[in-house]
């Protein structure tokens, strides 16, 4: 789960 | 990265680059509110908080540096820069924006991904710029006539998010569990608001005429 919710967008 | 986001992000700069544009080569800045260029400086420091502690890549870091900068250069010109602050429609320019403000912070407190301070923060951001165009859009019907980079410019910050709901829709595709419903319905809402303005962006160009909203 940790890893998906990841804020890569801007 | 997909290429529904580079297209958003893409034309996310280009419509801060027409911002920059218009008010450098007309030393003017009627017809934008300032109160818009004021909340989107809050969004962009309320959403890059993880600036100097998550690395994603170069273009990410590069990316929030420019959208940081750039908002808070135009906020300062538009209060301080002697030429550039004397043609700000401030009689024009009266959406009382604290309460966009305010009911995003709150909005934040209730729905977040997780209870921290940077994903309250993010909620925030999310939630405020989905409301942030709401003080240019009525300046934008106060003030009649509309000059051309000023169309170009709303039109491009609307269809940059239009591009982040198709990037959403293809990674929910493509990613398993991928889910985004804070800033997608978020997204749809403020994407939603520029639906009459560009309807008449659209006439005008049909029409090749002035672009004009409706009081």
């Amino acid at each position: 789960k940790e890893e998906d919710d990841f804020k890569d967008e801007l | 990265m997909n290429i529904f986001r580079l297209a958003g992000d893409m034309t996310h700069l280009l419509s801060i680059l027409v911002l920059l544009l218009k008010i450098y080569a007309t030393k003017s800045c009627s017809g934008i509110s300032r109160k818009t260029q004021e909340l989107y400086a809050i969004v962009f420091m309320a959403r890059y908080l993880d600036l100097f502690t998550d690395f994603i890549s170069v273009y990410n870091t590069f990316m929030k540096l420019i959208f940081i900068a750039s908002s808070l250069a135009i906020v300062w010109c538009m209060r301080f820069h002697p030429v550039v602050r004397r043609s700000y429609d401030r009689e024009l320019d009266t959406f009382r924006y604290f309460f966009l403000v305010g009911a995003s912070f709150a909005l934040a407190l209730v729905w977040h991904d997780k209870f921290t301070l940077q994903e309250v923060f993010w909620a925030f951001s999310i939630y405020l710029e989905a409301v942030a165009i709401l003080p240019q859009l009525v300046l934008l019907q106060r003030s009649g006539n509309v000059d051309n980079l000023t169309g170009q410019y709303v039109f491009f910050l609307g269809a940059y998010r239009a591009f982040y709901i198709l990037n959403w829709i293809y990674r929910y595709m493509t990613e398993p569990r991928f889910t985004r419903w804070i800033a997608g319905i978020s997204g749809v809402v403020q994407t939603a608001l520029y639906a009459d303005f560009f309807y008449y962006y659209f006439i005008s160009w049909k029409n090749n005429s002035k672009l004009k909203l409706p009081a």
